[in-house]
C-alpha cells in the first residue's frame, strides 16, 4: 500500500492546489514556523476520515477550509486526494492505484470519492480496517502524544494496543 | 479474542523490550504488563521502564528525552506487530539530544524497507539523514506552498542560515 | 489596587505588543484583553495573537512555534514590567525555526544587561549565542556532573557529533 | 542581586557535592537527555521554597533525595544552597552576600538557612516578595508553561499577571 502522492486545495493554509509525490523510503519536511507543515498531517487525518475537529485542531469542522487573508479571499471548499500503490489489494487487483478524496463545502455538504465514485465515509474507513491506520492509529505521531501515552490520558494506550493488536 | 489479545500483547512486549534497549543500554530493566491478567481485554497496561540501569520511582521522573524515547519505543512495538504503510512524525525529535536523534533515524531507516516514513523536523541532524526533503514555506502572507529541496542544492537555506558559519 | 493593576496592564500590554511584533511583523494584530473592565482583579484576560498576517480564529489555531513564541512574548512582557534577577529557560527553544531561536537568543542577549539568563538547551543556534556554557553529564551511572565547556575546546563533542561533518 | 553560585549534594541525580557558578550574561546549559540538566532547575526551585511535589516532577517530596543506584548507595539527604550578591539589599546591607540553603532529610526533617543562621521557609520566602521569584514565577519557564499560558489552565495567566503587578 504504497503512499504515491497528496493533493491539497483550500485545506487551512494550502489555500492552491498543491501535489506532494512521496518515494520510497524516508522523506523529511521542513521550513519555518507557522509556514503549513503540521496542516500536511492534519489532511492526512482528515482525508482518512478524521472526524473529531480537536484532533485537527479546531473549534468546528468548518474551519478546516482556507478562511482567506487581505490579499485572498477565502475558499469556497477544502478538498484533500491521497493516492496508493493497490499493492495490497484493499481493492479488486483490477485497480493499480487507489486514490481517496474528501472535500468540505463552506455550506456544510461533504463529499467522499474511491477512485472517482462518490462513497459514504464508511467505505473509506473500512478500506483501512487492520492496517494500522485510521483514528488512534500509532501511525501518526507528535509529541502530544508522548504525553498521553505516559500519563495514558482517556485510556490512550488501550486504544493504541487494539489498533495493533 | 482474550488469547489472540494475549499472544499480541507478548509479542508487543518483546518488541518494545527491544528497541528500549536500543535507544538506552542492552540490559535496561524495561517492560510492558498486563496489570489484570484475568480479564486482558480491558486490563489496563503499565510501562515500566528504568533507562541506563537508572532506578525512576514512575515515568514521571524521566527526563523530557528519556519520556519522548520511551513512548516511541512502545509505538515502534506496535507498528512492529502490524507494520502501517506509513507512519508521519511530527517534531518528535525536538527534546532529543543528538546521539538520540541518530539512533532514532537509524531505527526509521531500518523501518522504511517496508513502510514509508514521513518526518516533519526542524532539526539538522535529522534532516541529513532522510532520502528526500520538501520545503515548505509561505511566499504569500497566509499561502503554504511546498517544493522539493536538492540536496545537492547548497542554496537551499530559505529558513536556515546558523549564525555558526 | 484597582487603578494600580490596570496601570500595570496598561504596561505589560504595551511591552507584549512589542515583542511579539519583533517576533513576528511589524504591524502584525496582537493585544491583551481585560474581559471584564469593571472588575480587573479577577477578570479573565485574553490574549490575541494575529501572526504574519494571517487570521486565526483562536490560540489552538497557532502552529507550534507560533504558540511557543506567543507565550513568550507574554512571559517577556511581565518581564520588562519588573525584571527578575535571573531567568532560567528549560528547552523553550526546541519548537523553534533557526530564525526565530535566532531572535529569541538577541532578545534574550539584550535583556541580558539586567539579569542573568540560564538556557537549558539542545540547539546548535542557542549555543553560539550564549556567553558560557556549562555541559552536564553522567560519568558514573546515574549520577550527575557538570563541566564548564571551553568555546575554543573544539574536541567538545561529549554529545554532538552531527553527521553533517 | 545578582547570582553568584548553586551548590547541590544528594538532590536527584547529583549524589555528589557540585558548585555551579554564574558570571554576568547568558549561561547555557547542555547536554545528553537525562544527564540532570532539568534537575538543575528543580533544584533552584525547590531551594526557593517550592512546596508542590508535583511542581518538582515527584511523587512525595522524599523523591527529591538521591535514590542510588547498583555501586551508590541513596543518600541520607538533598542541600541545596543558592548564593546571591546582596546588589538590592534585600538584606541589611552590611551583608555582602545573601547565601539561601535548603536541607531534607530521609527522616523527613527539614532545615532552612540564611547565611547560615536557621530560619523559617517563610523567611526566605519574604525575601523574594515582590522580587518577581517565587511560585508561579514568570522567570522559570519551561514548555509546559506555553500550554498552560495559552489555554490557560487553573488560572495560570492571571497568577503571573499578579506576581509582575
Ligand atoms: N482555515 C485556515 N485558513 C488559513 N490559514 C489557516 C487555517 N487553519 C490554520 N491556518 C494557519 O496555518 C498556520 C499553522 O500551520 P502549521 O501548524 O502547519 O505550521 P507548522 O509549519 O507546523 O509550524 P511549526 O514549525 O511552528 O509547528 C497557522 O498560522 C494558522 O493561522
Ligand atoms: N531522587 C533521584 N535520585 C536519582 N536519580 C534521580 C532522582 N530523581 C530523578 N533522577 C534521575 O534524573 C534523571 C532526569 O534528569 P533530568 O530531567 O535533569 O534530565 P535532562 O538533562 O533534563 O534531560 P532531557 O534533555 O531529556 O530533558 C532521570 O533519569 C531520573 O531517573
Ligand atoms: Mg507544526
Ligand atoms: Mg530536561
Amino acid at each position: 500500500m504504497r503512499l504515491k502522492s497528496l493533493e491539497i486545495k483550500g485545506f487551512k493554509s494550502f489555500a492552491n492546489q498543491t501535489i506532494i509525490k512521496f518515494d520510497e523510503g524516508v522523506t523529511g519536511v521542513v521550513g519555518p514556523n507557522g509556514s503549513g507543515k503540521s496542516n500536511i498531517v492534519d489532511s492526512i487525518r482528515w482525508v482518512l476520515g478524521e472526524q473529531k475537529s480537536k484532533e485537527l485542531r479546531l473549534e468546528s469542522m468548518g474551519d478546516v477550509i482556507f478562511n482567506g487573508t487581505k490579499k485572498k479571499k477565502k475558499s469556497g471548499a477544502a478538498q484533500v486526494t491521497l493516492t496508493f500503490e493497490n499493492t495490497k489489494n484493499i481493492l479488486p487487483t483490477e485497480y493499480k492505484e487507489v486514490s481517496i478524496s474528501r472535500t468540505l463545502y463552506r455550506s456544510g455538504e461533504s463529499e467522499y470519492q474511491l477512485n472517482n465514485v462518490k462513497c459514504r465515509l464508511k467505505d473509506i474507513r473500512n478500506l483501512f480496517l487492520d492496517s494500522g491506520i485510521g483514528s488512534n492509529t500509532y501511525a501518526i505521531i507528535e509529541l502530544g502524544m508522548v504525553d498521553s501515552i505516559l500519563s495514558d490520558k482517556e485510556n490512550a494506550r488501550r486504544k493504541m494496543f487494539e489498533q495493533a493488536a | 479474542a482474550n488469547a489472540m489479545f494475549v499472544d499480541a500483547f507478548e509479542q508487543i512486549k518483546e518488541h518494545f523490550k527491544n528497541v528500549f534497549r536500543t535507544f538506552f543500554t542492552e540490559d535496561d530493566a524495561c517492560d510492558l504488563i498486563l496489570l489484570n491478567e484475568d480479564s486482558p481485554l480491558d486490563s489496563p497496561i503499565e510501562i515500566l521502564a528504568k533507562p541506563k540501569g537508572k532506578r525512576p520511582k514512575s515515568l514521571s521522573q524521566l527526563s523530557g528525552g528519556e519520556k519522548t524515547l520511551t513512548a516511541t519505543a512502545l509505538l515502534f512495538a506496535l507498528y512492529l506487530l502490524k507494520p502501517a504503510p506509513f507512519c508521519i512524525f511530527d517534531e518528535v525529535d525536538a527534546p532529543l539530544d543528538d546521539l538520540n536523534v541518530q539512533k532514532f533515524t537509524k531505527l526509521i531507516s531500518q523501518f522504511s524497507k517496508n513502510s514509508q516514513f514521513v518526518i516533519i523536523t526542524h532539526n539538522k541532524v535529522t534532516m541529513a539523514a532522510v532520502d528526500m526533503l520538501y520545503g515548505v514555506f509561505m511566499q504569500e502572507v497566509g499561502i503554504s506552498e511546498i517544493s522539493a529541496v536538492d540536496f545537492s542544492d547548497k542554496s537551499y537555506d530559505f529558513n536556515y542560515q546558523p549564525i555558526l558559519n
